[in-house]
């Protein structure tokens, strides 16, 4: 891992006196593959790496007996500070029944998701209503119903013949005569350069103003969750991110490429395939296994 | 015209950008900027064109793998569709589907993702659009009894070929690679040699994590070969050369999109040449 490389890499300069510049850059080279290895972008890992090299080449690690381990630290603290310390709760704010709109590329775990959104929130006393927004992938809406059921809570009676748009609009007014205080509206996978769909993700928001526009994302995503957060922000809008199936081995570097070049925080990580498998996002932990 | 330029560090920084956004993996990438780099370091004059030449070439040797017929030749002959969560199988065995029927072959699809919400109707309505029977039971059922009755219909009915889908798992889940270390060996006891091809199928976007899956499916269970999905996006599908490579797996197919003919046969060149334009 990191920590052992890092050290390997200084264990050589032991009795050398002091570090120098040329040294901190070889534990900087490993920070640099370290980081591309957990699939951070490219030029995200560049822009890190050299937010990093500031503080590296300041006396805390040069003059340091532990250089290794101070690289480690400053490292680690900068991951944190970037990928957001302060948790950012779900904005529930406005009018009733609060739209949330989950948004993604295919297979992301959008669908699955809104379940366990569903289900968190009436755990904590919520009315959660359910909406299936996406009438293309076969089975999309019976899946959606399953899960509702499963949870328990109501959902939108959404026909295949119905456009998304639509849908959203009528699934609120229904939500609202229901008295449900949030509406978390499901939608297709869509691929960021398909633009008529880019454009129906935008048209849903349109006509229902969101509180949330969460896009769901796999956290084995490689080099190109750069390309498709970027996109999503520019042509949706967002104003948080899901991180999904965390609970395998995937690094998750992507999560830091995302957040780097939208801005947006992380708000949750799906850790499982059953429905309560939904955990508030912390950074502390996402930071260590992207180091390795 | 483009004049051809001489290789510089600048243009190898480039390069190496361009491989790594590809998802090629610094590894792999290091390996193959290696010669290139110790020409620059001794100052050896190489052409930018030369490189990328012999670059293209390099993986496209790492690309050259023995590849069976497809179908695999058995009556009948049974095809697994094996990997995580949402990558694409069952998409996937429905276009295989539709490529075979066109092909003239009978096929038969078998339903053994019996965990997912609405896993089994989702490959149901793909069996009606397409045309292809799908065996099943219900939800909840044990998925190495769907596979059992799936493979005795198929030599009943005398089918040429049976698809069989199976639920998206973690591959460091154990209890998940157990349950398809089973599914495989009932298919063994019912159709000898079954299954004869089992199909890792790979998402374009997925990155370093590829490599991990493809190990420890290929722990649990035989590999055959790969289906690499979604590279109708912007993910150049890169991981799949490493993957490839290390697991001596032909890539099959690739899928272009989400209808039943966004299936094309996998085409090295193409493929490299996407790769570094
Ligand atoms: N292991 C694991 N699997 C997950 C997680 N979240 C979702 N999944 C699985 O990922 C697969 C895809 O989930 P879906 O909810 O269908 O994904 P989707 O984004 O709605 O897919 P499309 O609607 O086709 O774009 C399913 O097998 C889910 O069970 C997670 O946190 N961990
Ligand atoms: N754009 C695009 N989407 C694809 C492709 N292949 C599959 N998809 C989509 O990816 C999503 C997931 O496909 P599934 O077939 O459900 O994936 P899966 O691996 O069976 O999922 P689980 O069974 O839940 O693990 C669906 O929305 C498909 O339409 C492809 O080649 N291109
Ligand atoms: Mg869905
Ligand atoms: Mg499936």
């Amino acid at each position: 891992n990191l920590s052992d490389r890092l050290e390997g890499v200084f264990q050589k300069l032991r009795g050398k006196g002091k570090l120098t510049k040329e040294d901190v850059e070889r534990g900087l080279r490993e920070v640099r593959l370290a980081l591309l290895e957990a699939d951070v972008n490219y030029r995200v890992v560049k822009n890190f790496v050299e937010r990093v090299r500031e503080r590296a080449l300041g006396a805390e690690v040069l003059e340091s007996l532990t250089p290794a381990q101070q690289l480690i630290k400053i490292v680690h603290e900068e991951l944190i500070r970037t990928l957001g310390e302060t948790p950012a709760p779900l904005d529930l704010g406005g009018p009733r029944p609060v739209p949330l709109l989950l948004v993604g590329l295919q297979g992301s775990g959008k669908t699955t998701t809104a379940a366990k959104l569903a289900l968190f929130l009436r755990k904590k006393g919520h009315r959660p209503y359910l909406v299936p927004a996406d009438v293309y992938r076969p089975a999309a809406i019976d899946q959606l119903k399953t899960l509702a059921e499963k949870v328990g809570v109501p959902v939108y009676d959404t026909q295949p013949s119905e456009n998304p748009v639509d849908i959203a609009r009528k699934a609120l007014v229904e939500a609202k005569a229901q008295g449900r205080d949030v509406v978390i509206i499901d939608t297709a996978g869509r691929l960021h350069v398909d633009e008529a769909m880019m454009a129906e993700a935008a048209a849903i928001k349109e006509a229902v103003s969101p509180r949330e526009v969460l896009l769901v994302a796999d956290a084995m995503t490689g080099q190109d969750a750069v390309n498709m957060a970027r996109s999503f922000q520019e042509k949706v809008g967002l104003t948080g991110v899901i991180l999904t199936k965390v609970e395998g081995d995937a690094r998750g570097g992507a999560a830091l490429s995302i957040r780097e070049v939208t801005g947006v925080p992380i708000k949750f990580l799906g850790t499982g395939e059953k429905i309560d498998a939904l955990e508030v996002f912390y950074p502390d932990r996402l930071a260590s296994r992207i180091l390795g | 015209f483009e004049v051809d330029r001489l290789v510089d560090q600048a243009f190898l920084e480039e390069l190496e950008e361009l491989l790594i956004t590809a998802d090629i993996g610094i590894e792999t990438v290091n390996r193959l900027l290696e010669p290139s780099r110790r020409k620059l370091l001794l100052g050896e004059p190489l052409k930018v064109s030369e490189l990328k030449r012999s670059l293209r070439e390099e993986i496209l040797r790492m690309l050259d793998l023995p590849t069976p017929p497809f179908p695999p030749e058995a009556s009948p002959a049974v095809v697994f569709f094996i990997g995580v969560n949402g990558v694409g199988k069952t998409t996937t065995l429905a276009k295989v589907a539709w490529h075979l029927k066109e092909r003239g072959f009978s096929v038969l699809a078998v339903a053994a993702d019996t965990f997912r919400a609405a896993a089994i109707e989702q490959l149901v309505t793909w069996g009606e659009r397409v045309g292809f029977e799908v065996i099943r039971q219900a939800q909840g059922a044990d998925p190495g009894a769907v596979v059992y009755q799936g493979l005795e219909a198929a030599k009943a009915r005398g089918v040429d070929v049976v698809l069989v889908d199976t639920a998206g798992r973690l591959h460091t889940k154990y209890n998940l690679m157990e349950e398809l270390k089973k599914m495989v060996r009932v298919a063994g006891k019912v159709v000898p040699e079954a299954p004869h091809e089992n199909i890792l199928v790979l998402d374009a976007t997925t990155g370093q994590n590829a490599v991990s899956q493809a190990k420890l499916f290929g722990q649990a269970v035989r590999l055959d070969s790969l289906i690499l999905t979604k590279m109708d996006g912007t993910a150049k599908g890169g991981i799949a050369i490493t993957v490839a490579h290390l697991f001596r797996l032909p890539i099959r197919f690739v899928g272009l999109g989400e209808k039943m003919e966004d299936l094309a046969p996998f085409e090295p060149r193409a493929f490299v040449q996407a790769l570094m334009p």
